[in-house]
């Protein structure tokens, strides 16, 4: 405010960009904007359905889960959004022909091992690292 | 088109895949994996010795890392000869991205007729993916209780890396790994080859093969069979294998499509 002092400005504490998002949120709360947002779904890749029986020893198949989701306003707390993604958010609000909204992409990941035949009938057991969505979240 | 399998993936709503789909699904899961075309191998029964060790091998490290409530996913194989996996080789997978099992590419029953008292045996590592350090290696035989010797009865059994196989004269080899066995002992014995694997390697043109010896107490080589080491005609779950623990050293990028 114009007409307040310099001292009383220093007094109160700063607007946090988390306080400004709650603001955006409440009001576009009432604009009927999709809450359908960022989060794990379930998807069984099964081994044993692709016809591979005959060379995957184990496993059968694997939940692999995927991310899908809006990134939008109102950033719900599920959608674990990172400060970056906040801020991304707010300036696609502003700009949304150029800043491309917040990506909805695994934030942790989990390794599977797989076992099976090479050609020559061998056996071969390999570690998988970052096969397994544990969480997504928006970026 | 949608189907619910009224089993462990009951939660997993399905449809099933066109057939153009399918290929596709495929053609992404192996890239993911890492291969460039789907494997065919010749022999895949599960039952021979190298599989079920792996398997053993595949259950402890899904023991450890699965979530509560996927255990079911867990193929159970029966496991006639225990234990395979040694604490030894818990701490080598561990370390390792990559473990790999190599059948035994002599024929048994020719080497039968060709050596008496020497045991041959040959393992294609060629096909081991770029950039892939060895951290281990082992070779691996089972010895069978022996009823019709002498419980107290000692053999030593050696493994020899064959260094030069000259034309008309005797082969040149290189001792390995040393053991004592008594006649009455059963289970895997297990050698240690991770100097020479990691010279097969290196200089594929090398790898002329592993040979076994049988020394009985007074020093004389026997058949390997007098001591209850199986091969060849024995049964398959028990036949003689090489496993090697990898690890990766360099940063692999999935090759651009």
């Amino acid at each position: 405010s114009a007409h307040k002092g310099r001292q009383s400005n220093r007094s109160k504490p700063q607007r946090t960009v988390q306080d400004a998002l709650k603001a955006v949120e409440a009001a576009t709360d009432n604009l009927g904007i999709s809450k359908e947002g960022c989060k794990k779904h379930e998807l069984y890749v099964s081994f044993r359905d692709l016809g591979w029986q005959d060379w995957i020893i184990a496993p059968e198949g694997y939940a692999a889960y995927y991310c899908e989701g809006e990134c939008a306003f109102p950033l719900n707390s599920y959608m674990n959004a990172t400060n970056h993604a906040i801020v991304q958010t707010l300036v696609h609000f502003i700009n949304p022909d150029t800043v491309p909204k917040p990506c909805c992409a695994p934030t942790q990941l989990h390794g599977i091992s797989v076992l099976y035949f090479d050609d020559s009938s061998n056996v071969i057991l390999k570690k998988y690292r970052n096969m397994v969505v544990r969480a997504c979240g928006c970026h | 088109n949608f189907s619910v399998d009224n089993d462990v993936r009951s939660s997993f709503i399905q449809r099933r895949l066109r057939s153009q789909e399918r290929r596709e699904m495929q053609r992404e899961i192996l890239s993911i994996l890492g291969l460039p075309h789907r494997p065919r191998p010749h022999v895949h029964t599960k039952h021979n010795a190298a599989p079920m060790f792996m398997l053993d091998l595949y259950n402890t490290i899904s023991t450890d890392a699965e979530p509560p409530g996927y255990s079911y996913y867990k193929p159970v194989l029966p496991t006639q000869v225990s234990p395979m996996v040694t604490p030894q080789d818990s701490r080598f997978l561990d370390d390792a991205d990559m473990v790999m099992s190599f059948v035994n590419l002599v024929d048994q029953d020719q080497d039968l007729l060709y050596q008496q008292h020497r045991r041959e045996f040959r393992f294609d590592l060629s096909r081991i993916p770029e950039g892939e350090a060895v951290t281990a290696a082992e070779f691996r035989i089972y010895k069978d209780f022996i009823q019709e010797r002498y419980e107290n009865e000692t053999f030593k059994v050696s493994i020899y890396q064959v260094l030069q196989e000259p034309p008309n004269s005797e082969v040149e080899l290189l001792l390995l790994d040393q053991r004592e066995v008594w006649a009455a002992e059963e289970g895997w014995l297990v050698f240690d080859v991770t100097d020479t694997s990691n010279v097969w390697l290196v200089n594929p043109e090398q790898n002329l093969g592993l040979h076994l010896v049988l020394e009985d107490s007074n020093g004389q080589t026997r058949n390997s069979r007098l001591g209850g080491l199986v091969s060849g005609s024995g049964p398959q779950d028990k036949q003689p294998f090489m496993v090697v623990f990898f690890k990766a050293n360099e940063v692999r990028f999935r090759s651009i499509r």
